[in-house]
């Protein structure tokens, strides 16, 4: 059990401080396991340095670095044991345009390197934007739920419409 | 396994049948806020076997069946049905004489779950083995719900470390 | 102390309600004071019904929904007291674009009914738009921060540029 | 009172002077993530007193005096001057003198904070009464922090009811 965490750590912090980087355009981070000589009660740390700022824990970045940095992390779990479907729901609110354009271009790397769909909701343009299909959820009827299928083209209407 | 489709009769807000073609890439899901989309996915999650009520923002899990509005009445049961492809033939050996597996949940008021397989019933712990077997299931990191990063942000280092377990 | 605390519940109840409304384009909202017999030990109950949707507790609405009720709330509050200085860091960032338009009506009514200033931080084009004036913050040499004056027009090149 | 201006110098990453003209009407802040945006109200919050390192993401106080980059080097000292109009003499006795008052909050690593009052040295507590007395404050439920609309929505009932103390 603790071989395989342990492993498992490994693979997952590779994939993270990689991963970091790509989303930040720059800077580094690394997990870390402390706290305990088990690893099976330890904690999980994350130490970061943006692009040209300090090194430190995560808790001291602003509100769209840490975002940024826990989608890392997730991210970087995934890749250590591909999924077939990822899910993600408005994982992008709290990020300015560039780290949104950041993320959606990691999306595009992860559809080339796995075999998984992934579906995301979101209320950003820009994400929008770089999406293969769009589908609209509306409740025409107060309270009811409908799926419908839109061009891409119409989805900058949708958003000055709601 | 791939996922192709999900249909939806009475889930939440999705009270009329409603199918979701699953297609390879990048799809995105837009829409006014209360309008439906989480729940659309915390169908794919429940199908999967979820048995939180509250990571589905349920009190228990009959909140899951659509409750009516001012102008239609409530029903008593709802039913979710998941459309795999398992050309592959990666599933567990009860399941895999199929190319296509039709996976469905249904819940009915006050009675609790059925599950089933290509029409077959089938126990929970069933459903559990075949998505754990294909790196996915209700608790998959890869389903990530809305205000989860924050809680990933806000949580203590040991229980950050769970998710770890998952890629283990 | 009971006293004051009844008495302020009704006027922010009364607020509430009110806001609820205004930001919801319809629907109704209530606060309710529960689980105890010593107001001073009781908790704080937020019953909804969104345009067109069931009376519910607020735990039962979607995230943006949520977060425009509590909004709603902290509104409350301030009305019933007028502080002379209100600001809201992001409070927008959950929101879709006819929320956000609301929440933006809502801020010009606040400044006609106190002399209270506002500021807000947001990463939303519409909010952008609404504000009398713009700053906008930079980090020209990384990690160090500064403030600069911006023409309204240009907050749409700035997103373009973040 | 009236909030006219507020000047920074080694505060967080505001580390060389700089002045924020505080007009009527809205007001609004842009930029990145991570530029400073919610650094800039903090000090707002920690010169009226805010005695909580933890409510500005910090674990101790002198956390909030800029650490330095890769190209400069950190500061030991940080003060912020929050500059209000007093010419409706609201103020309390002691400072009830003057149309205007520059209120300055100084913290030197290791030693604490001072507060000054049109350079006279005052006590904390005397600055949160100042502004306790004028509907305002360090915990003013109109200074709405990044993510504290989630943590209302999250609240037990009991902690969320606090926020009609601050109304009564
Ligand atoms: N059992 C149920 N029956 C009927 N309606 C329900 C049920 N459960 C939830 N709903 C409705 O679903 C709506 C919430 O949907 P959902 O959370 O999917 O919204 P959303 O599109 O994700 O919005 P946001 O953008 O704000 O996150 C609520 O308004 C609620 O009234
Ligand atoms: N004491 C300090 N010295 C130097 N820099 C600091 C200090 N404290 C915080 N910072 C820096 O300030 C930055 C965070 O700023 P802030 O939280 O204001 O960002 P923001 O503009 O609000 O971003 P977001 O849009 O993501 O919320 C961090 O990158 C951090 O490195
Ligand atoms: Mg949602
Ligand atoms: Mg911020």
């Amino acid at each position: 059990g603790r071989e395989r965490l342990l492993k498992a750590f490994d693979t997952v912090n590779g994939h993270f401080s990689r991963l970091f980087t790509t989303l930040f355009g720059g800077g580094e981070a690394s997990l870390a396991l402390t706290e305990s000589e088990d690893p099976l009660e330890a904690g999980l740390e994350i130490m970061v340095s943006p692009p040209g700022k300090k090194l430190g824990s995560m808790s001291l970045m602003s509100g769209g670095e840490q975002a940024l940095t826990a989608t890392a992390l997730i991210f970087a779990v995934f890749l250590s044991n591909p999924a077939p479907i990822c899910v993600l729901d408005e994982v992008d609110a709290p990020l300015d345009d560039a780290n949104v354009a950041r993320y959606c271009n990691l999306l595009d790397e992860m559809t080339k390197q796995t075999n998984t769909k992934f579906i995301a909701i979101t209320h950003n343009a820009v994400t929008m934007s770089r999406m293969n299909r769009l589908f609209g959820v509306t409740m025409a009827e107060q309270g009811v739920s409908q799926l419908v299928s839109m061009e891409l083209e119409s989805a900058a209407r949708l958003v000055a419409a709601e | 396994l791939a996922f192709n489709q999900i249909k939806l009769v009475g889930f939440k807000s999705f009270v009329d049948p409603t199918d979701f073609l699953i297609e390879p890439g990048l799809t995105g899901i837009v829409g006014p806020n209360g309008c439906g989309k989480s729940n659309l996915l915390e169908a794919i999650r429940w199908v999967m076997g979820a048995n939180s009520a509250k990571a589905m923002r349920a009190k228990g899990m009959d909140d899951v069946i659509f409750s009516g509005t001012k102008a239609r009445p409530g029903r008593n049961q709802a039913h979710v049905t998941l459309t795999v492809d398992n050309s592959a033939r990666v599933a567990p050996p009860m399941f895999n004489d199929d190319d296509v597996l039709e996976i469905t949940r249904i819940i009915t008021s006050g009675q609790g779950s059925k599950y089933k397989v290509n029409n077959k019933t089938v126990r929970a712990k069933d459903i559990q083995l075949l998505f754990a077997d294909a790196s996915t299931g209700a608790n998959s990191p890869a389903l990530v719900r809305q205000g989860q990063i924050s809680e990933l942000i806000a949580a203590k280092p040991s229980n950050r470390r769970r998710i770890l377990e998952e890629a283990a």
